[in-house]
């Protein structure tokens, strides 16, 4: 947990990437979204952590990269399944286990409408955890592992941010 | 020593406690090793109500150990499949 003196505070999982300059890949696309605009949440949803730290994420189209991302229904190969619309709606995995992403592809995904699960917002927090940070019980921030429906004006919070500077430094430009 | 039935919770007789079980379990609250082997791999009461209790202290709900309307409905709330307590 953080340092500070506060009882509800971020979580940090214990692992941390050594490089900042970090890669992806959409190996698996959803079903019902046009593959431009997914690109372009992914990449939107990478740069809520960039823009806080001297983190870079590029994507790739082809292996090896840092972080693999999938939208995959029920059993997908890694044990953890996922259990169609609602429920849970992604997982992740800190980078000491790989840092990649997966996305229940049974959601109904969106992209900024207030309607389905915003793909942006689930994505965002699902890379937190890419990058090592564990849930917050902090309840207004990202890292919090409830979905709070879509927010037109989404910005960190100052817990979230706290916590990725605690696992990779502030931004230095 | 025989163990009293009545001091573990029988989950097979309390409506939707099987999906609270899972759900804690899921996500990092109750582990296997609380289980008593020994009677059923049932779960002491205690355990149970701390188990509730961590949840709700974690999800910002009144921490009273009950499986109050207000708690089943976070549980029904989507969420990430991450679990909350990392070991």
């Amino acid at each position: 947990f953080g340092s500070d003196t506060r009882s509800k505070r971020y979580a940090l999982q214990g692992s941390r990437w050594k490089v900042k300059a970090l890669t992806y890949r959409i190996s698996k696309y959803p079903k019902r979204l046009n593959r431009k605009e997914v690109d372009d949440e992914i990449a939107k949803a990478f740069n809520v952590w960039s823009e806080y730290t001297d983190l870079t994420f590029t994507a790739k189209k082809q292996n090896p990269v840092h972080i693999d991302i999938r939208f995959e229904e029920s059993e997908h190969g890694d044990g953890d399944p996922f259990d169609g619309p609602g429920g849970t709606l992604a997982h992740a995995y800190f980078p000491v286990y790989g840092g990649d992403a997966h996305f229940d592809d049974a959601e109904y995904w969106t992209i900024k409408s207030t309607r389905g699960t915003n793909l942006f917002q689930v994505a965002a927090h699902e890379f937190g955890h890419s990058l090592g940070l564990s849930h917050s019980d902090v309840r207004s921030a990202l890292m919090a592992p409830f979905y709070r429906g879509y927010d037109s004006n989404f910005r960190l919070d100052s817990d979230d941010i706290q916590g990725i500077q605690a696992l990779y430094g502030r931004k230095t430009s | 020593t025989p163990i009293e039935d009545s001091f573990y919770l029988n989950f097979d007789s309390i409506e939707g406690t099987d999906d609270v079980d899972l759900y804690l379990s899921q996500f990092g609250y109750l582990s296997p090793s609380l289980r008593n082997p020994t009677s059923g791999n049932l779960i002491d009461a205690n355990t149970w109500e701390r188990a509730i209790m961590e949840f709700q202290s974690f999800a910002g709900l009144n921490a009273t150990g009950d499986l109050d309307e207000e708690t089943m409905e976070l549980m029904q709330t989507p969420r990430c499949g991450v679990k909350d307590k990392v070991g």
